[in-house]
């Protein structure tokens, strides 16, 4: 029943804003406002729902590379809202984590790619099956610049899901690593008005 | 010779304009498409909301002020950009662009996709000029549509639009940009070929939210990406249609995704389907600590 109140916290927010004025945006400032703080408290309340499901799902493995055995994690899950704007508290704060990535769709999912912001350019990543090949790209300087953004990640770390079955999770273990080459950051071409001599 | 190319091991190839630093082409299997790709902006109409032809664009009623800029062709933001940066990795190659102070956008290609992302970002739109903004992005091709265009249903099927026409009453050519936008939930595609069953060479944009859309010229993709207005619509709100956030306008980011299909690609239209599948039901990310303390080894 709690895991049913949980899930409704979202529900309700979510059938509000099915209201023509929401959908459409001819809601005044002050209403929208008050749909965003709903729609934000309801994913929070199922965030706990996920938390306890991800863990319920884990897979009986281990990342073997790492030592480490995902079933016996004991610290909550935390997400990131602010992807948007590049911007991820957890992947910022920690140094050393467990990502965990479920696919919703009832079949496989193939090369995708995983991008999360963090602070410094040097990461390993390991698979279930050890290191893996990782990108780092700087974040633009337009987006560090976006009116409210706290934020103290500068690159983003960019690495690649060869296959993740329907309805199935999958770890990846992520620690920094400042000693990473990190000879991607520079571009490889740069040009436009702002490169040439007039300009200037 | 004043181009930039950066392929995948898909076979996709992009070509940038070395000088504008504009998409030029984007080739796929056997297909080479000119596409190019720019930000634009129509004047929101004042008016004075006496009269209901004299309404203002606003919250409920795209009307963009097509009298006061040059007839139904909005303005580009640039015709060069203002910087470009390009990076290579193992995963992804990147194109930063600068279009103005308050346009920018990155465009990937991803090793193993066969999509071209686009990541906007638009804001705060300035309105100092006393003039609202309407700003789109079009994705601009040779393609010889003939006035045609498709818009998703929810995600559903794909319906047929014809520019200058409405299937239930006459079109009147009063307000033609506005009269000729329609909901984009999740996609919008231009092809060749009237009937998609045909297999014609078919472009597909995709977005990340729903937008408006329109095609005003044959072989055009147009996708309304933010608006900021300075006077009420008087149709109800009571606002103009002016987001404030920290003090300043709105700033939007997003997502389009560009799939080159059909005729010569080695791509099925049908892909697109997949593709908006895979946009609307993405994958959930959740991070944990992973010190000591807070693990067992295996």
């Amino acid at each position: 029943q709690s895991i049913i109140d949980e899930v409704w916290n979202l529900s309700e927010p979510v059938a509000i804003v099915q209201h023509h004025d929401a959908i459409t945006g001819t809601a005044r400032q002050h209403v929208t406002d008050d749909y965003s703080l709903r729609l934000g408290k309801g994913m929070e309340s199922c965030e706990d729902v996920i938390n306890k499901a991800f863990r319920k799902l884990q897979p009986a493995v281990s990342l073997v590379s790492s030592n480490v055995s995902v079933p016996n994690l004991t610290s909550p899950y935390r997400f990131c809202h602010l992807l948007n704007i590049s911007s991820c508290a957890p992947t910022e704060e920690m140094k050393d984590f467990i990502v965990t990535i479920y696919n919703p769709l009832a079949r496989d999912l193939h090369n995708e790619y995983v991008r999360m912001p963090v602070p410094t350019p040097g990461w390993d990543v390991y698979s279930q099956n050890g290191l893996i090949q990782t990108q780092i790209v700087p974040i633009p300087q337009s987006v560090q610049q976006i009116p409210g953004r706290s934020s103290t990640a500068f690159y983003e770390l960019i690495f690649a899901i060869d296959i993740l079955p329907g309805l199935t999770l999958t770890n990846f273990r992520i620690i920094q690593n400042l000693s990473s080459p990190t000879n991607q950051l520079n571009p490889v071409f740069t040009g436009g008005q702002a490169n040439t001599s007039a300009a200037s | 010779d004043g181009e930039y190319l950066f392929k995948n091991s898909k076979g996709v190839i992009v070509v940038l304009n070395k000088t504008t630093g504009f998409l030029k082409t984007v080739k796929q299997g056997s297909l080479e498409l000119p596409v190019n790709q720019n930000f634009y902006y129509y004047l929101g109409m004042a008016g004075n909301n006496s009269k209901f032809a004299w309404r203002a664009s606003g919250a409920y009623v795209l009307r963009p002020n097509t009298t006061k800029s040059a007839g139904d062709l909005p303005t580009p933001v640039t015709d060069r950009l203002l910087s470009y940066s390009i990076y290579e990795g193992v995963h992804v190659t990147e194109v930063h662009q600068v279009f103005t102070s308050w346009i920018s956008q990155v465009i990937r290609l991803y090793d193993k996709s066969d999509l071209v992302e686009f990541e906007w970002l638009v804001g705060p739109v300035p309105v100092e000029d006393g003039y609202g903004k309407e700003v789109v992005t079009k994705y601009t091709t040779p393609m010889k549509t003939k006035g045609v265009f498709f818009t998703d249903s929810n995600g559903r099927h794909l319906i047929r639009r014809e520019r200058n026409k409405r299937e239930t009453y006459p079109f009147s050519k009063f307000e033609k940009v506005a009269e000729n936008y329609y909901p984009v939930p999740s996609r919008m595609l231009i092809s060749e070929k009237d009937y998609l069953a045909l297999n014609g060479q078919t472009v597909v944009v995709l977005n990340d939210r729903s937008q408006g859309g329109t095609s005003m010229r044959d072989g055009e993709v147009e996708l309304l990406i933010h608006r900021r207005l300075i006077y009420d619509d008087a149709f109800g709100v009571g606002e103009p249609l002016n987001e404030k956030a920290f003090g300043k306008g709105l700033v939007v980011r997003g997502k389009h995704w560009l799939l080159v299909c059909g005729e010569g690609t080695g791509i099925p239209i049908s892909r697109n389907r997949e593709v908006a599948q895979n946009i609307f039901m993405e994958k959930v990310v959740a991070f944990a600590d992973a010190k000591v303390d807070n693990i067992s080894n295996s």
